[in-house]
């Protein structure tokens, strides 16, 4: 059985899809076999991999409403991947009164899971129907916070949303970590942001903050992680640092 | 009656909150009576105005849900604020059964019409119930969009849902402009991003880029817009100038 790990935080923008990618990128190159899979209607995850969303069929959407194997919305590129795009958007309607909505998508990885050693999943930045399949199918979550006030706030909510996650649906599933993403120590603000998460969350805080650098918008651009577009960097070097602590914690 | 702005785009974090919190005061400043609208459960903007979520009762989901006069969850600072909790993550699910269930916000806010001369609305990252009825509920729609390349690229999503609000729901409402946010000029990923922008929107694009500067991140914790926050700054004048540019474009 595959590791399934979620990246999840209903706040936008906080590098969610840059973590899951670079993350999932980071273990391939440690020689684990890794299938990415994009559950967010703005397809970024499939984006960032050269992909074109408004081209991609068929993708998750068929995968979940449809009943089409997941194998058949599965392409190859710098990760394996399963597509998405803006139909998925609709999927959140269309499954809300089905037996077993919740299910839907560690249902359709099932037949997937032989084939890799982990499975990295992107979700959009909400609580709904798409995010809480993900929580189901994951054995961790993986958080990225951005090193900002405003990001901060909900933590909260995600935790209580994994408490009914876990108690109805998926016992095993928890917090392997939170990920402070694009820090900047020259800030006090940055700085202070840390401080707060530390303070809050202990341990559960990976300690190498991912640091802010342009680097991680250039990269989708060519359609490649950073560890393939710079990959000597400090960021291509964090996220190997990353994934070496998600792993050695055994906290997933 | 008021004019009302929504401000909106499905990609996360490129300054939707910020950009209704500063266009707000900045309009407040020139004389107007502005009214801000939460519509996100996150709460930012309640947040932003110094309020916490977690406290405000009755919030908005009371309005949408339960009946609760707009008025009820108006509370006075440095604008008046109807405020939101995370309450209002429920309200898609409530509402997604009822008749009219996207005209709940614009019957709300009826009675608070003659009051003031703006309201502005800030929306969640998603295209789901509860933008719809900010659409539904506005004049004319502002586009904040980080000079990014994952950024770029949800913008026809946004005008195909608006083009289904428009047939549907409410005729008038349209694009005003998109705003470039968080503008970094040293870098050339951002320069090309807004000449991206400019090349395919041309004059939907305000002159205006909001550079970016630490101060934005600073102010929500203080509870204040950076027009006060930081009165002088740069900051603050972009959006005093994107306010006379709104105005002046008869765009709204
Ligand atoms: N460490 C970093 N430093 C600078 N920029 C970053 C960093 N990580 C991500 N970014 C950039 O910030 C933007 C937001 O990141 P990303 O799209 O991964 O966030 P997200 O949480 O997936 O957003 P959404 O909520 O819309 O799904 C992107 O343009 C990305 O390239
Ligand atoms: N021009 C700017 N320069 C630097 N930082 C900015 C700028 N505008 C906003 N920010 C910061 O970027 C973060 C994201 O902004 P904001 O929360 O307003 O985006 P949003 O689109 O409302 O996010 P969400 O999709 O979660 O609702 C916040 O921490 C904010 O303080
Ligand atoms: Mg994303
Ligand atoms: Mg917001």
């Amino acid at each position: 059985m595959a590791k399934v790990l979620a990246f999840a935080n209903q706040k936008g923008g906080v590098a969610k899809t840059t973590t899951t990618l670079n993350m999932g990128v980071a273990l391939q190159e440690m020689g684990y076999k890794v299938l990415a899979v994009d559950m967010d209607p703005q397809g970024n995850l499939t984006m960032s991999l050269g992909l074109d969303p408004d081209q991609v069929r068929p993708s998750m959407y068929d995968v979940l409403v449809n009943g089409v194997g997941a194998e058949q919305a599965l392409l190859r590129r710098e990760l394996d991947v399963v597509v998405s795009s803006i139909d998925l958007a609709a999927a959140e309607i269309a499954l809300s009164s089905i037996i077993g909505r919740e299910r839907v998508l560690s249902k359709a990885l099932l037949p997937l899971h032989d084939r890799y050693d982990y499975m990295v999943i992107d979700t959009p930045p909400s609580l709904g129907l798409l995010t809480i399949n993900a929580l189901t199918a994951a054995d961790a979550v993986i958080v990225p916070v951005q090193c900002e006030y405003l990001s901060l706030r909900g933590l909260a909510q995600l935790e209580k949303t994994l408490e009914l996650v876990r108690e109805n649906l998926n016992p095993k599933v928890h917090i392997a970590g939170i990920v402070p993403t694009m820090y900047d120590s020259r800030t006090v603000h940055g700085r202070e942001a840390v401080e707060v998460l530390r303070q809050n969350f202990g341990d559960l805080v990976f300690s190498t903050p991912i640091r802010k650098t342009i680097k991680f918008a250039e990269a989708p651009v060519k359609g490649e992680s950073v560890l393939k577009y710079a990959p000597d960097s400090q960021a291509a070097n964090a996220y190997r640092q990353l994934a070496r602590e998600v792993l050695s914690g055994k906290k997933i």
